[in-house]
């Protein structure tokens, strides 16, 4: 069931830079917090 | 005295700016060498092999890499025309592009970090056009700004 | 006086900054050519891959998921919620508008 996502993050293959990236890792981190 | 105000908030605003594109600049600086070392490494390994390596061992740029234990469980839907797909994990995981990979395994001759030998930083400075090879020498001497 | 002075000062340290910027500018725009020249050159992309031991030697994590895609492809990763069975759900939305997906599973053992 996909997720109603209260907000989503995102990224472009080749558009986006890595900080991007390390964004979402660190809110996957945080557990979405 | 209030015009010399506006003009010092002024000059900070253009340090500020000319740093972030310096560090755009390196991060740039440091993808092209990556890619062009990439490039030459798997050339002459497969001149010395003299075959490509097996197709389904290979993964071509531009990828992610989405990093999990093994104990995650991933359910993952995938639409008929392979254009999109949604991946569900029970557990954390972490992503990273290309560039990241590439530089984890030294593509970027250590750069990012400051480290990197006299003998490498010639074979780099090869790697970016003359005007930006400053930029290199500055990088290995570990000036490179985390900003990004 | 003084204050006038430092007033030339700025103008001339601005004027040096705004030079600088336009160089930086004018490199950054360079780069980005000369790597999308690289990327599109069939000689060097047919040798722009790495192999599935680059990525075991690279990460530490036990399942890698390798995902090609074109550029330009959306990522979208939702911020995670409780599922039904009060057990977080993390979740990757992946979106290609110009040529399909490839998922490749790197299992290290």
């Amino acid at each position: 069931s996909s997720l109603t996502p209260s907000t989503a993050y995102t990224y472009k293959f080749t558009g986006s830079p890595s900080k991007e990236l390390s964004d979402i890792n660190q809110m996957i981190r945080q557990g979405g917090v | 005295a209030q015009e010399c105000q506006d003009l010092e908030a002024e000059r900070q605003r253009r340090l500020e700016r000319i740093k972030h594109k310096r560090s755009q600049l390196q991060e740039l600086i440091l993808q092209q060498i990556a890619f062009k070392n990439l490039v030459q490494r798997n050339r002459q390994a497969e001149q010395q092999n003299k075959r490509p390596p097996p197709a389904n061992t290979v993964i071509h740029l531009p990828f992610i890499i989405v990093n999990t234990s093994k104990r995650t469980v991933i359910d993952c839907s995938i639409s008929n025309d392979k254009f999109e797909y949604l991946f569900n994990f029970d557990n954390m995981f972490e992503i990273h592009d290309d560039v990241e990979v590439l530089k984890r395994m030294g593509m970027a001759f250590g750069l990012e970090l400051g480290r990197c030998s006299v003998e490498q930083l010639k074979i780099a400075k090869t790697l970016v056009p003359q005007a930006l090879q400053p930029y290199v020498t500055e990088m290995a001497q570990g000036a490179i700004n985390q900003l990004i | 006086q003084e204050v006038l002075e430092e007033v030339e000062l700025l103008k001339a340290n601005i004027a040096d900054l705004e030079i600088q910027e336009r160089e930086l500018n004018m490199q950054k725009a360079c780069l980005q050519q000369s790597i999308k020249h690289l990327n599109e050159d069939p000689s060097s992309c047919r040798y722009s891959y790495v192999t599935h031991e680059d990525i075991c030697d690279a990460f530490g994590g036990d399942t890698l998921l390798a995902v090609m895609a074109p550029s330009g492809t959306q990522l979208e990763v939702p911020v995670p919620e409780m599922g039904h069975n009060g057990q977080k759900k993390y979740q990757v939305n992946l979106r290609s508008h110009s040529a399909p997906i490839q998922v490749m599973l790197i299992n290290r053992e």
